[in-house]
């Protein structure tokens, strides 16, 4: 259901922003 | 940054637009020349977690009867898998570079970086189209609520008798109960407030339309044998409260269309 999808999608943004914030550290030091 | 249309949405990927534009301006400087640190397993968590939600998204496409949101949704998750596969490329061909003992960036490193920016935008892009095609889903079926109320409110010109009266509000109320209900939980979700507070009135407008409406129809089944004044003013209270609550409803669905940026089309 939709609320199911949201759970979801909030997790992959989650792990999406994770993933980003590494790089960017590392790019910034 | 993006407007977001609603809070759901807006908690879900303003983190994640932040962060890829941070990393695309890094690298549009060119202040990432260092090795990239091993990604395998932060980009094999995003790959579970695309992969669990096309799995969602998927089930959602068997059950439901709305034929747009079966329409919509392949593009959006094949989207989020070609992005997330993107990445694991990207992981291969920057495990390469890792291996470089000079300074200088190889050709892996390079198309490794692109594909991750790439990928990283393309899940973005692709978990925002998922999340707005379930958005539009959602106010369809809002939508759907508005036009059986509006449509029912036809039955009260063949209201004759007490029955017919009892049977309309007792069928009226459970539609308009769970209208007000929907209507609240998308203005808590809505990030216009301008389109919050058009909505809200228009609502309380319905709300308060509807005593009016069962009252004329009370004042219509008292006079329906003395044909005369007072029964020529019920049944005129009656299309007036039954005209304005429609177009009430047309306005609510009219509202309920509009995205985000249309902030003009309010008035």
């Amino acid at each position: 259901n939709a609320a199911e999808m949201v759970k979801q999608a909030r997790v992959l943004g989650q792990a999406t922003s994770d993933l980003v914030n590494m790089l960017k550290l590392e790019a910034e030091t | 940054m993006p407007v977001f249309h609603t809070k759901t949405i807006q908690m879900i990927l303003e983190p994640v637009a932040e962060q890829v534009s941070t990393l695309v301006l890094i690298h549009e400087q060119g202040k990432d020349g260092n090795q990239m640190p091993d990604l395998i397993n932060p980009i094999l968590t995003v790959k579970a977690a695309v992969s669990n939600l096309v799995k969602v998204g998927k089930d959602q496409i068997k059950d439901t009867k709305d034929e747009i949101l079966k329409l919509d949704t392949p593009p959006a998750l094949e989207k989020v898998e070609t992005s997330a596969d993107m990445l694991v490329q990207a992981s291969q061909l920057l495990s390469i570079d890792q291996k470089r003992e000079t300074a200088e960036m190889t050709p892996e490193g390079m198309e490794g970086r692109k594909k991750l920016i790439a990928g990283s935008r393309g899940i973005l892009q692709g978990t925002s189209d998922l999340l707005l095609v379930f958005d539009e889903a959602e106010v369809r079926r809002i939508c759907k609520v508005c036009r059986n109320v509006r449509d029912y409110l036809n039955q009260s010109s063949i209201v004759a008798g007490m029955e017919d009266l009892v049977v309309f509000v007792k069928s009226l109320t459970p539609g308009t109960t769970t209208l007000a209900r929907m209507i609240g939980d998308r203005c808590k979700d809505l990030t216009n407030q301008n389109h919050v507070a058009a909505l809200t009135e228009e609502m309380d407008q319905v709300k308060a339309y509807i005593p009016g409406l069962i009252s004329s129809l009370k004042a219509f089944v008292q006079t329906v044998d003395k044909p005369g004044k007072a029964q020529e003013a019920a049944i005129g209270n009656r299309e007036y409260y039954t005209t304005q609550i429609s177009e009430r409803i047309t306005e609510i669905i009219r509202l309920l269309q509009l995205v985000s940026t249309d902030d003009a089309n309010t008035d």
